[in-house]
């Protein structure tokens, strides 16, 4: 497995931040 | 109603299960609001997460503490054959704008549409990348549907009801006239698509960006 | 063989395909190098462009130009009944641990494991908030396996071949005896999955780590 293929996949490297930002905004907006 | 649904009021995750229990009949009962599920606390309560140790809301329980989730898994259950494709070309054709919606529209429409709603803190870099990243998704619908009027076979899909909700925000939020003119296919199919009864059942009205919304500092 | 897949050489997204394929017993052409595919810009020329316009791998070629792409849709296509999950309640649960993989585990491994292979760059933050989220997740899937073999019922299907591989570089690069001691269950579930024929005929022998990898700078 080289580096440089795994580096062209599409990953979403900071879904954590929106995983908590969605998380967040709908609680917020049913709070 | 021996099935159940927890969602956020109005979350579009929960969309596509609500639009496949549409085509299908299902009767579910929704709960987005107390005393059964807090939306302040409730994916993290031990009651729920008792019930849904993935502690993640859309969540669904069938008959005999039959528990489901993740927004895919629970409309593939409460969808009908034909929305999940007959046969396993198109069941494969299926899966595989499913996870095109997961993999290549999502990251894109939150990084760029979630700071205009307060979501999450605007990044320059990664808005215009993610504007970028969805012209180039758009362009690659916009051929495919330019000799199609859904995404697998000739009726709706589960693969037509995940991509609309997935781009749902984009179009109600920030793609204007002019943004979307070069994509006049995808906008014909989305149209199409909401305008269905078992869509505007659970969507409403959904009402085209006029202006683009700014991102909220 | 009638059937193709393009892939880079040892490509951990391909590997659901031709784990599935062993399990159906499909004879796959696996194509890898050139002269049909440049791994460079395999993805990118006009080429693989007119076949595959997702410009990605895996992608799959079947009779009469029947094409797939989307590692999730092909190892569908190209799997068993059983595979997939018999019934609406086993194969929605394995759709759910199939996106669950991709949402909850793919992102954080990367973000954990790409910068010990020098294929992302090293972010602390991001680094320490995945190894803490793949913390919870494999304590949620050791509890899980608690009282289980499989993800869903009584034999290997999708799920439990998808997560294998979501948790492949994991294992192998940074889960060291003392950080997978708390997961037993998970272990033992892993180390059965990959000593199954079908997969050790595409993953080789699976070496457990012994010393987790550091960042390349």
């Amino acid at each position: 497995m080289s580096a440089e293929h795994l580096a062209q996949e599409n990953i979403w490297f900071d879904k954590y931040r929106y995983d908590d930002a969605e998380r967040r905004y709908y609680e917020q907006l049913n709070g | 109603a021996a099935m159940t649904l927890y969602t956020y009021p109005d979350f579009w995750r929960s969309y596509p299960v609500l639009i496949a229990a549409q085509y299908s009949g299902l009767q579910l009962k929704v709960i987005s609001g107390p005393p059964e599920f807090e939306p302040q606390s409730g994916c993290r309560t031990d009651h729920f997460l008792a019930k849904f140790p993935f502690g993640k809301v859309p969540a669904f329980e069938g008959e005999n503490g039959f528990h489901i989730c993740e927004s895919n898994a629970i409309a593939h259950y409460v969808g009908t054959d034909a929305l999940r494709g007959i046969g396993p070309k198109d069941s494969a054709l299926v899966q595989q704008w499913v996870s095109y919606a997961d993999g290549a529209i999502i990251p894109a429409v939150a990084n760029w549409v979630y700071p205009t709603l307060g979501a999450s803190a605007y990044n320059k870099q990664a808005s215009e990348k993610a504007q970028a990243d969805l012209q180039g998704a758009l362009s690659f619908l916009n051929e495919h549907l330019q000799t199609r009027t859904f995404l697998v076979g000739e009726r709706v899909s589960l693969a037509d009801i995940t991509l609309v909700c997935a781009l749902l925000l984009l179009y109600k939020q920030v793609l204007d006239p002019s943004l979307r003119e070069p994509f006049s296919n995808v906008t014909r199919w989305f149209c199409s698509c909401v305008h269905q009864p078992q869509f505007s059942a659970v969507l409403g009205k959904v009402k085209l960006c006029e202006k683009a919304a700014q991102y909220k500092v």
